[in-house]
Order: C-alpha cells, then sequence, then structure tokens
C-alpha cells in the first residue's frame, strides 16, 4: 500500500490525488486555505488545513514515512522551492514539483526534486495534435512515434490484418480495433456498446463501421489519411 | 495552413499556442495582460491585446476566419462561458475551452463548445501513474489498455520476438525497442545515443540493457514485472 503527500489541492493536487486514491494508494493532502479543506476532506484518507512551509508541521503529520510527495501549490516560486526543499531535507525519496516554467524548474531540479512536472504542457502536447489533425486523436508516445486513430479505410473492410500486413506494408502496428457492437438497451432499442480488441491477431477481420488504433511514425499518418 | 485563435496566455494558453505554431498553424494569440502580451510578442503570428470579451475586438481581428479557437483563461467561469457564446456566434468552426471543474465543463458544453478539456486532470492520470509504479512509464491509451515500458526481462535477451511469442504468451503487443547504442561522442569518449526500433519484427532480437515498450492491459503490467 503505497501512501502520498499531496501539498496544494489545486486542479492538478486534487487530480492527482483523486488518481492516487483510486489505485488504493493512501493520501494525505496538505492544504492551508480552509475552504478547500473543508471541500475536499470526505474525499482523501486524509487532508489537513497546514502551510506545508512549516518543517515542524510536515514531520508531526508523518510526511517523512511518504513514498512520495507532490508539491503543487502555484503562484509564489519561492514557496514550492522551499516546500522541496524541506521535503528533500525530512527524507522524502520521491519528490515531484509542478513548475510554473522552464526556470522554475531548473532551480526545482538543483534543489533536489525528483520529478519536475509541467502538466499543462504535457496536455497541450496531446490537444494541439487534437486542433490540428481533429478526428485522429493522435498521441505522442515515444520521441517520433504516435498513437493515432483512424477508421478503417473502405478497401481494407472485409480483410483480415495477416492479408492486409500493415506492419509491412505501412510500417505500422494495429494494437486495437474499436468496433461497435450493436445491442439491446435497457429502453429495449437497438443501440451500440463499443468494444475493444486489443492485441488484434492475423485472422481479426474489419468490419464495416471499425476504427483501428495504430502506432506509426508522423509520416505514415499522412498515408493513412489518404487511404480513409 | 490550419489557423488558430488562443484566448489567454496562461500556461496552458501558451504551451498550446507554441505547439501550434511549431507544428505550422498560424497562431493569433489574444491576451489582456499588457506585460503577458510584451513577453510573447515575438513568439507567435500575432499577439494582440485585447479584452475577449468584446465581440466587436474579435470581429477586427478576424477571430470568425480561424479554423479553431482555444479558450484558456482561468479564474472567473462566466468569462469564459460568454467568451465561448462570443466565438459560436462569430462561426468558429471549433472551440476548444479550458474548464475550471466539471460543472464549469457541463455549462460550457451546453452552451457549444465543441471541446471541454481539463489539462491538469488529464496530465494527472499519467502522472499518477509514475508515482504508484515508478520506472515503468505506463500511459493509459484506451478504456483498459496501457502502454508500459519495461527493460527486458533476463531470460528474453538474446531471443527474437518471433521466439518469444510475446503477443501469444501474454497477450501484449510490442510496439518499440529502446536500445543505447555505444557512439563516440563529441569529446571523444564512449558515450551512448538511445535509438528507436519501431516497429519491431519477429526477426527483431532482444540485447542486454534493451526496453520493450508494450501495448497490454492492466494485469499483464503485474505479469511482465515479476518476469523482470
Ligand atoms: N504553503 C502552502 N501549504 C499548503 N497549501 C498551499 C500552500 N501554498 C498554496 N497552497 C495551496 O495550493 C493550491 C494550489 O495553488 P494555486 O491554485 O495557486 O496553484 P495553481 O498552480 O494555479 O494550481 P492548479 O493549476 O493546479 O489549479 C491552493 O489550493 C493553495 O491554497
Ligand atoms: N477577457 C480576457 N481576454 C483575454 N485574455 C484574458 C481574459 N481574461 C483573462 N485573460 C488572460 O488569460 C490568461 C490565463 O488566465 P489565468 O492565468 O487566470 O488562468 P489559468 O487557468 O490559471 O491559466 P493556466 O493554468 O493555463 O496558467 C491570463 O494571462 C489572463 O490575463
Amino acid at each position: 500500500m503505497k501512501s502520498f503527500a499531496i501539498i496544494g489541492l489545486g486542479r492538478f493536487g486534487s487530480a492527482i490525488a483523486r488518481d492516487l486514491e483510486q489505485e488504493g494508494g493512501e493520501v494525505i493532502a496538505i492544504e492551508k486555505d480552509p475552504d478547500k479543506v473543508r471541500a475536499y476532506e470526505n474525499e482523501f484518507t486524509s487532508v489537513v488545513e497546514a502551510d506545508s512551509t512549516d518543517i515542524e508541521a510536515l514531520k508531526d503529520l508523518g510526511v517523512s514515512d511518504v513514498d512520495a510527495a507532490v508539491v503543487s501549490i502555484g503562484g509564489n516560486m519561492g514557496e514550492s522551492i522551499l516546500i522541496t526543499l524541506l521535503l528533500k531535507e525530512i527524507e522524502v525519496p520521491l519528490v515531484m514539483v509542478k513548475a510554473v516554467d522552464e526556470l522554475h524548474g531548473k532551480v526545482l531540479k538543483k534543489i533536489g526534486a525528483n520529478n519536475v512536472v509541467f502538466p499543462e504542457k504535457d496536455s497541450a502536447e496531446v490537444l494541439s495534435k487534437r486542433l490540428l489533425w481533429p478526428g485522429y486523436n493522435e498521441l505522442p508516445l515515444a520521441p517520433g512515434l504516435f498513437m493515432v486513430e483512424i477508421n478503417a479505410p473502405q478497401k481494407f473492410i472485409g480483410k483480415n490484418l495477416g492479408t492486409l500486413q500493415i506492419r509491412k506494408k505501412y510500417n505500422s502496428n494495429v494494437i486495437a480495433i474499436k468496433r461497435k457492437k450493436p445491442i439491446i438497451n435497457d429502453d429495449n432499442q437497438t443501440d451500440y456498446e463499443q468494444i475493444i480488441i486489443a492485441p488484434p491477431t492475423a485472422e481479426t477481420k474489419l468490419k464495416g463501421g471499425d476504427a483501428m488504433i495504430l502506432v506509426c511514425s508522423q509520416e505514415k499518418i499522412e498515408t493513412f489519411r489518404e487511404l480513409s
């Protein structure tokens, strides 16, 4: 059972606290605004009203025993820098800090932050692709590697993946097929439920309405778009 | 050449503006704080100091001709709601709006926002996994589907992917191999450069030091961890 300290319940802090709790983690959240403490107090294992620049408060709350801490307080760069220093001082093994900009990030690295994160920048990277290529839901996975969802082109329908030789012909890897399966819903009407076939095999045959989730290079995305 | 209007140059707005420009998009940024306008004025195609709740200003700036607009102003929910309304009124085809919370998101949807986004929540989803399982770099791709990076287990080394039958035995798809290739760097010393083999083929043989980037279900991640 992993335990975490979340410092600051802003949008990022509260979201990460929620995700950690959902995955079975134990979260102690430290927030100095009493309204926010009240708003979240029943949502996490423990929500405490305290100023995390106070090292004694951190020690009393057992923060030195957590597996990792996340510092997500905005605005004042100096405060997040101080808190990061204190957390390393009380020997929290992994300290992830949300940085406001590159310079702030550099300072945090120098004073011991294990992970410096830029949440808005990371999401912008994914979302900008959705604006540039709407309907293609591309996600950058690794340098030069993208995950993209495309509707199965007309000429692929009725063929199985083995025949289509997508890996060979298009240098891409089909990691899943999204298919709408007709069902009868609770109101006794025909509806569709989405099923995901992952991983698909050479025998998986594409049907009308299928979407393929592929991994490929940026240039290949263009090729697939032209096919659709 | 796609054109975009970015309303509000906060951390998210400026990051998405930057990504769009980098991909060849034309960005007109509208920001009401003169200091921010000055800070960014040479970075984007066009940075204008204006209050985007002013529909005449939006029309004069040609915002109705853009392919998409991003509303990323924080704090005041009312303002982003008003701006979204105006953008749909002047017929911007795609309006993406950053929401402060679920309720704000619901209102934005009702008044016509095409995409409602929660940047901090999205990054928290990815980053929380890194805290729960450090070194495994898991990325949720689709419901029940994760991308994970694991070091090639000892017993896989020297074998090729065809022999290992990872898809069959582990119901997982190896989408890439990360390998460190020894090189001589500019200081004439032995160094390593990272290469990515994607997609790998049945003949790709795993070497010591390789990391496999896989797509699999959450349960399979456990299996791979035990193998490593
Ligand atoms: N010293 C502190 N100790 C505990 N909590 C703090 C401290 N300083 C600030 N906070 C809290 O951190 C939270 C996040 O701060 P703020 O909203 O300024 O940051 P932000 O970077 O804009 O957040 P986000 O983008 O994640 O919403 C606030 O709820 C604030 O009360
Ligand atoms: N009516 C407006 N017209 C143009 N710009 C605006 C308007 N209202 C606010 N802004 C600008 O939007 C930017 C983002 O606002 P703010 O920093 O409050 O939001 P935020 O959600 O915390 O941003 P982020 O998390 O992306 O940094 C600010 O630079 C602000 O000056």
